[in-house]
């Protein structure tokens, strides 16, 4: 309905401006940039550095051209075997 | 599970494990559809106290409290955000918004892992026995990622991350997506973290055999895991008027057929539609299967929903035959009324007196439970196959397990056959598919961890595939059901899972996070795409010469390049090495031999004996491959094995053109 999709936003972690005193703030700010509605559907800590949301692809592309955005890989369904 | 544990050796060597109480200190996690925690598998008398490295949690949601869990049960998660930002809010009319399992495959994986001794567990009557999963004083954790919708990515990596800072020390996922590259596989990228963090990743290979690149799950650093059948089976056999009779399987229980032979109509000969030959809702004419048996073909909707279709209709039974897509392969259904699954070719035979006999009579006969099944295991057909379609060089599957007609609990939300007019409620379930291989791997891994918990991920990996067997008490190499024929590395990588040998491998091949690094620069990986895998920041070195067939891997995949590289003469040279690592007696020997199925093979170590002095010393050797020129796709077989007389420390050969 909203012509979004669900995107896996891989961040370099070494990338953060000294600026941030936190990842999350540094994702949001970065997520802000492109989209003023945008959330976060969750943020990663372990497995990756990163966090996912909903995004057209016109903002898909805006966020994949910020520095320190490693890729933006939209979400891909799993099944059970 | 029912069986399997005596099928691998497990009741036979119960000592087998010495630190067995170690086994309680094993957390195992599994993403899949959530867990039924009412499961008497899930019951924790005796169990000792939740172990201290334990991070996790026991959350609430729909039906679903923290009392919910137990020092068997310790952990359960949800994870919907993802699936609700794409399809909208979960339907708490269909399914609980929490870790409860609507769906019964969670159920049944996790119990498979990890399950606790249950007397006396059966479905109806069928494959009864003490259950127990394959590391029974494991601790489950379980992570709901699955809804009636699918599976999310967004999810799926959440689960492994939590999953990751809970400090679980397997993880069980039987589910598979397409086959992205590993930099755009959340699953590849998740399992990566993982195994740095010394977490043992299993995975389903996927259920797309027999054809051939039909992989799912295929990183180095994953266990990918192929399904094999068990010695058991559930005969049920078709009697026909003409006197011939044939065997097929069932799990059916309930008011049996009459005592006399039935009419029997084939369904595509009682339905108005062009494809009511696979019995799919609305297609078959009462008038024409009333109180008869109906011959429906397998095929695009669920066999046990094409048992239901005969049922409302009026048909009396079911007789299911496979199509070429399934050929033999006999995977058994507790259907709703009385019904039987038969191989392609008694179907053919079937369909054929059923269409030309004026007055065509059948009945099915039940026989229950059958053990001591030969030849098995064999590869389940549908069991995916390799080569890698992603790298090519990496041999896949790794292992096959068991995963047809498999015991294991299940939930009490829906009956057996998952239909919606399925009123049953069952505890234990009998199911088919590489998603119940894979936790059974996961389970044996969690016993390994415990008999050794410094090993690696890599280490636990390597003697599960070095100690494999690819072959029957006969000599005669495991059978493949699509074909008949003997099944090839392809289809059982390095075999079938022998955990009584694995637990005392001899030697291991260990492969570190750097190891893997490395393997990314011989693909040519981008400093990106490196980064998304690894999250390190570090680039290849261009003074290093990486090589894709120097990854430490317990098993071998030659592919002859097309171009003159390495050819000299009519002859390609291609070399591997590769470094085994004792973990046997300290003082040992060890032997080469080497095989291969053809002569364009030539296969040749160097050195041909390695010699240890002590435990955990490590020995290189080189393996040269010197083929010869076949046509394009072209595949030879082999396999290099060394022993010191009391370990056999085997690897699967694979060349291709």
């Amino acid at each position: 309905a909203d012509n979004k999709k669900t995107y896996i936003i891989h961040m370099s972690k070494h990338h953060m401006p000294t600026s941030y005193s936190d990842h999350t703030q540094w994702y949001d700010t970065s997520l802000k940039s492109v989209s003023d509605s945008a959330e976060m559907i969750y943020t990663y800590h372990n497995v990756i550095h990163g966090f996912s949301t909903r995004l057209t692809d016109q903002e898909a592309q805006q966020l994949e051209s910020l520095p320190g955005i490693l890729s933006v890989l939209p979400e891909l369904r799993y099944e059970l075997h | 599970t029912t069986r399997t544990p005596e099928f691998l050796g497990l009741e036979q060597n119960g000592n087998l494990f010495p630190q067995s109480d170690k086994e309680g200190d094993v957390i195992i996690g599994v993403l899949d559809t959530g867990v039924w925690p009412e499961s008497k598998s899930f019951d924790d008398t005796g169990m000792g106290p939740v172990p201290s490295a334990w991070n996790g949690a026991c959350e609430t949601g729909t039906n679903f409290t923290a009392s919910a869990c137990n020092k068997k049960l310790i952990g359960a998660r949800f994870f919907a955000k993802g699936y609700e930002a794409t399809l909208g809010p979960i339907d708490e009319s269909k399914e609980n918004r929490s870790p409860r399992d609507d769906d019964g495959h969670g159920t049944h994986t996790s119990t498979t892992t990890g399950g606790s001794v249950v007397a006396g567990a059966n479905l109806f009557g069928y494959a009864t026995g003490s259950a127990r999963g394959m590391a029974p004083r494991a601790r489950v954790a379980v992570y709901k990622v699955c809804w009636v919708g699918g599976c999310f990515s967004s999810d799926i990596l959440s689960a492994m991350d939590k999953a990751v800072s809970d400090n679980v020390n397997v993880l069980s996922l039987s589910l598979g997506g397409g086959t992205a590259d590993y930099y755009r596989d959340s699953v590849a990228i998740g399992a990566y973290a993982a195994m740095e963090k010394g977490i043992f990743v299993s995975c389903s290979a996927g259920n797309a055999g027999p054809t051939s690149f039909s992989l799912s799950n295929v990183s180095p650093w994953i266990t990918t895991v192929g399904a094999g059948t068990l010695d058991r089976d559930f005969p049920a056999y078709v009697n026909l008027g003409n006197g011939k009779n044939y065997s097929g399987v069932s799990l059916y229980r309930g008011p049996t057929l009459p005592d006399k032979m039935l009419p029997i109509v084939y369904a595509g000969n009682a339905s108005n539609s062009t494809s009511g030959a696979l019995c799919m809702p609305g297609t078959l004419i009462p008038e024409k299967v009333k109180g008869k048996l109906v011959l429906c073909d397998r095929g695009v909707n669920a066999r046990v929903q094409k048992g239901s279709v005969v049922k409302e209709a009026g048909g009396a039974g079911m007789v299911l035959t496979n199509t070429a897509a399934n050929g033999e392969e006999l995977v058994a259904d507790a259907h709703l009324l009385p019904a039987t699954t038969v191989g392609q070719k008694a179907g053919d035979e079937i369909r054929k007196y059923v269409i030309s006999d004026p007055n065509p009579t059948a009945t099915i006969d039940f026989e229950g439970t059958k053990l001591g099944i030969q030849p098995s295991p064999v590869v389940a057909s549908f069991s995916s196959r390799g080569p890698n379609t992603i790298t090519p060089e990496i041999l896949k599957p790794d292992v096959l397990a068991p995963g047809v007609n498999i015991l294991a609990g299940w939930t009490g939300a829906v009956g057996p056959t998952g239909l919606a007019d399925d009123t049953r409620r069952v505890g234990f379930n009998i199911i088919s598919g590489t998603s119940m291989s894979c936790p059974h791997v996961s389970g044996l891994a969690a016993l390994l961890k415990a008999a050794h918990p410094e090993w690696s991920p890599a280490a636990i990996k390597s003697a599960l595939m070095t100690t494999s067997y690819t072959s029957y008490k006969n000599g005669k190499v495991l059978q493949d059901l699509a074909t008949g024929n003997p099944s090839t590395p392809f289809d059982h990588g390095a075999g079938h899972v022998d955990p009584v040998s694995a637990v005392n491998p001899g030697l291991i091949y260990d492969i570190t996070a750097d190891d893997y690094f490395d393997f990314l620069c011989a693909l040519n990986y981008t400093a990106s795409q490196i980064q998304l895998v690894t999250k390190r920041n570090t680039t290849c070195d261009p003074k290093k010469t990486y090589s894709l067939g120097n990854l430490n891997y317990p098993s071998f995949a030659v592919v002859v390049p097309s171009d003159s590289t390495g050819k000299s003469g009519g002859t390609t040279v291609v070399k591997h090495t590769r470094t085994l690592t004792n973990v046997g007696s300290a003082s040992s020997t060890y032997k080469v031999s080497t095989f291969s199925d053809s002569k364009t093979v030539q296969i040749s170590v160097v050195p041909n004996t390695l010699t240890f002095s002590q435990v955990n010393e490590k020995k290189t050797y080189t393996v040269t491959f010197a083929v010869g020129s076949m046509p394009m796709n072209s595949n030879v077989f082999g396999r290099i094995e060394w022993s010191d007389g009391k370990f056999m420390v085997g690897s699967s050969v694979a060349v291709s053109w």
